[in-house]
């Protein structure tokens, strides 16, 4: 039931910000209590999540534990039921603070233990990168959920995004799953329908069955689209997706 | 008559490489000769230029000029009259490969020297980073363009451009100019409007007058639109661009 969560893609701006937040929304909305950990330098999850930079973040959590528990950092995000471990610029830094950390992927598992008993659902947003951060996610992670937009430069990346999943699942995470979640589809469109055809056909039962629709309602500020338009389509994919989720035995 | 021009913005997605590819493709059908300099390591300008991932890169005539010079790496594209040095997913690795090297905001500038002469616009895309490689083409350039998607989350990252772009103008580089150009603009979309307005309001002349609208010719997996779509409204808003890049004197 407890699930954890790395929302992955080194591609920029396919959705994997917008995912973490209203997937964390949703599930919080079917009663889960949900952590978001914001990995990403531009900390875009943090923004949405309500919250202005912050002194303290995941960077001294990850490079300092000692000094800075993670239980230090959590709060609660201005979405109900949902907490937020804050992201940070310094996060552009972690690679050479921790050059010389010996088995340095473990760091954010280790960091996500003594959290694991208070929420059924923990999120990592990661950032446009296939660097430090987003290996130590995969190898906390249960599930890595790759968000690609439907459009032909995002399918250049995708080879290289597996390609990194799976290095984890042989070094750092045996039990690591994953699925492909396509996101701005325009259904109007029909090389973006072809590239939906093509990702089903190839990649089989490890695509979600959710779609998330291109919506304007998800061009949000701040917040979560259940808040924002609670009866929309995008609220509904999200909602969908949560369920998915959590139906889905791992 | 001869640019250099950086496209920055650490936001994912915004539309970074297909600027740098459209305008570089737009500025050649105008009788320029173009070359695209490839700083992603996701490398999808050089992909976008029919360019398979290479052994020799920009990675190794930065980290290396005196074996690789920059001659030795470029070559023609898919695009009449545009020339590519292509990217290479080693760039990921740049930062820690020119960790102690005195200066190395200069490399890239330094890289260039030898082919100014044969062209007259080169055009530097950037990774979703505000590493050390778009450090490095703010150096180079005579003018940073900053695309900009008419979102909220994209508005939350465009503080932190500027303030690179001023950085390198004390520090680096005092004759940089800036250029924000809108992208990926669905006027249907009230919130979208009102971003123009915003932007066009704080920024006045530093906003560029063309405006690129959302167009699904832009996607498009190898080539430019004024191939694919030579009389769209997709290529005739990148031909209205590089038209504003000429006639616009520095
Ligand atoms: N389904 C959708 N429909 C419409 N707009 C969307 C959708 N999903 C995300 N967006 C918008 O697209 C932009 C990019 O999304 P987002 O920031 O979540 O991507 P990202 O992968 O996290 O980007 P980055 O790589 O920069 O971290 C944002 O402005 C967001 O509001
Ligand atoms: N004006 C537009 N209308 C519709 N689609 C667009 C437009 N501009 C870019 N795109 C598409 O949006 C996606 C993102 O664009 P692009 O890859 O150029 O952004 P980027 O800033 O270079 O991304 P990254 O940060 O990953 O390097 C691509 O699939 C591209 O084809
Ligand atoms: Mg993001
Ligand atoms: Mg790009």
């Amino acid at each position: 039931k407890f699930m954890i969560i790395s929302v992955i893609n080194q591609k920029g701006g396919v959705g994997k910000t917008t995912t973490a937040v209203n997937l964390g929304a949703a599930l919080a909305e079917k009663g889960q209590r949900v952590l978001i950990v914001d990995l990403d330098a531009q900390h875009n999850a943090s923004s949405l999540c309500g919250t202005r930079e912050t002194t303290a973040s995941m960077f001294d959590v990850l490079v300092d534990p000692e000094e800075q528990p993670l239980e230090g950092i959590v709060r609660p995000s201005l979405i109900d039921n949902v907490d937020l471990a804050p992201g940070h610029r310094a996060l552009a830094g972690l690679e050479s603070a921790l050059l010389n950390v010996v088995g340095r992927e473990m760091l954010l598992r280790e960091a996500l233990d003594p959290v694991r008993e208070r929420y059924q659902a923990i999120l990592i947003d990661n950032g446009p990168t296939l660097g430090i951060g987003p290996a130590m996610s995969l190898c906390a992670a249960d599930m890595a959920l790759v968000p690609l937009q439907c459009e032909h430069l995002a399918l250049d990346g995708l080879a290289q995004v597996l390609q990194t999943i799976s290095t984890a699942q042989r070094r750092t995470n045996a039990q690591l799953q994953k699925r492909i979640l396509l996101t701005m589809l325009d259904r109007r469109i029909n090389s973006a329908k072809d590239i939906v055809t093509a990702v089903q056909g190839r990649f089989g039962r490890e695509v979600c069955q959710t779609i998330i629709s291109r919506s304007s309602k998800l061009d949000i500020g701040v917040g979560s689209v259940l808040q924002h338009a609670p009866t929309s389509n995008a609220a509904e994919d999200y909602r969908a997706l949560a369920q998915e989720m959590i139906g889905n035995p791992h």
